[in-house]
């Protein structure tokens, strides 16, 4: 079982620990506010009130034994900074830590994180990519002149099969997966993928993730 | 050109606003802190200090006429509702508001926000997916036992190519796509994705986009 140290449980500290814990991993989160350790009390194996930048402390509660440490710290830099050389320190073998910008996710790399995590920079790049093409929810340059978009079925396509609408034949774009929307949820992400036959019926609301020519995929009716 | 009022500069409001721009839209940048307000003069198209739940204020500004407006308050919940309302007040066709509970998403939707953002959460889901599956940076389930995954190229493919590896004859997988991080990036998505020809060399570090049934997945080297 992979085991986790997640510190810091601000919204994405706290959001991590519990997803990670529910996906089966071994979880001890981490903060020096009690009342954010206490309400993650029964949503992950361990909740712990320490101070990060203390080896003793970090030590006593066998971080030195987790598979990763996650440093979710998020406004105060230099208990981030601190955090992680300590961590480095006890030979945690792979340590996330959180940067708001270039320089300090170099001052971090330089002191032993393996990989930065910029949870609102990450999010406003994929929000400003889906702002900008409202009917193409993501769109990924293949090189070339091919890419891969996922775009939402236009209204024609609706109850039609990909060998109906002739999809290869008439519109020279190959429908690699469908998304389709669990029915509660309207976020961003998630949803069932579905990989499509000759005769799956499109559904509205579905999200198709299309391959093809770049003069093919803005030729396809957009409503 | 598409026109977005961006009403909150936070780490995440600021960086989508300056992407936008960066891409190419018109964004008006929206916050009650003259200095936030200062700090982003240059980068988007035109920032200004006002307080988003004065209708006037809004009205003032132009704000009825834009395409989207996205409210990136965080932790205000109550500035944040009002906001979304008055927004729906003046008519504009598309509001994205930030959210960071289910109840709260539940009453922005009422109040009449489209889509509801949460990048702490979002991003928590993504590091999460991406720490259970070390080598495994993203996995989907495609149902009928067939899967559509990303993962790191193992050792003994790297200089290969998909001709040369036989991945569809020995290995029974389909390379869709490689993901090669541009040189200097360490970040959790962004860099170019290749559609890959029968000779096109993998190289260390390429993210390996493949479908296949899940037992062909499973049974690629790891390393
Ligand atoms: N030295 C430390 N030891 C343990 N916890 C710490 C330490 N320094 C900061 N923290 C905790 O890290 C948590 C997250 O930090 P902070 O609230 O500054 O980030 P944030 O960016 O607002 O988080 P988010 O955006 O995820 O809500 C806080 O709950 C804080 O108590
Ligand atoms: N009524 C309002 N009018 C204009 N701006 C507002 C209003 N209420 C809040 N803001 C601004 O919204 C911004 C973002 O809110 P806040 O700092 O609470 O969010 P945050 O969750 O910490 O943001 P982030 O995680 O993106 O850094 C702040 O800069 C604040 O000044």
């Amino acid at each position: 079982t992979p085991k986790f140290a997640v510190i810091g449980l601000g919204r994405f500290g706290s959001r991590l620990a519990i997803t990670l814990t529910r996906s089966g991993a071994e979880v001890i989160a981490v903060d020096r506010d009690p009342k954010l350790v206490e309400a993650l009390r029964d949503e992950v194996t361990l909740a712990v009130r320490l101070d990060s930048t203390s080896e003793d402390a970090l030590r006593a509660q066998g971080m030195q034994k987790v598979d990763a440490a996650i440093v979710a710290i998020g406004e105060d830099f230099e208990s981030s900074a601190l955090t992680v050389a300590q961590l480095k320190g006890l030979g945690v073998p792979c340590i996330y830590a959180r940067a708001e910008t270039p320089v300090q996710s170099r001052i971090l790399e330089k002191i032993g994180a393996n990989a930065i995590i910029n949870p609102e920079s990450e999010a406003a790049a994929r929000w400003a990519h889906r702002l900008m093409l409202p009917n193409l929810r993501q769109y990924v340059e293949l090189g070339e002149g091919h890419s891969l978009i996922h775009t939402v079925a236009p209204v024609v396509f609706h109850g039609k099969s990909p060998l109906e609408l002739g999809l290869r034949a008439k519109y020279g774009v190959n429908l690699v997966a469908i998304q389709r929307a669990p029915t509660a949820s309207k976020s961003a992400d998630g949803g069932v993928v579905y990989v499509p036959t000759a005769d799956t019926r499109i559904e509205p609301g579905d999200v198709l993730i299309l391959v093809g020519s770049n003069k093919s995929l803005a030729d396809l009716p957009t409503d």
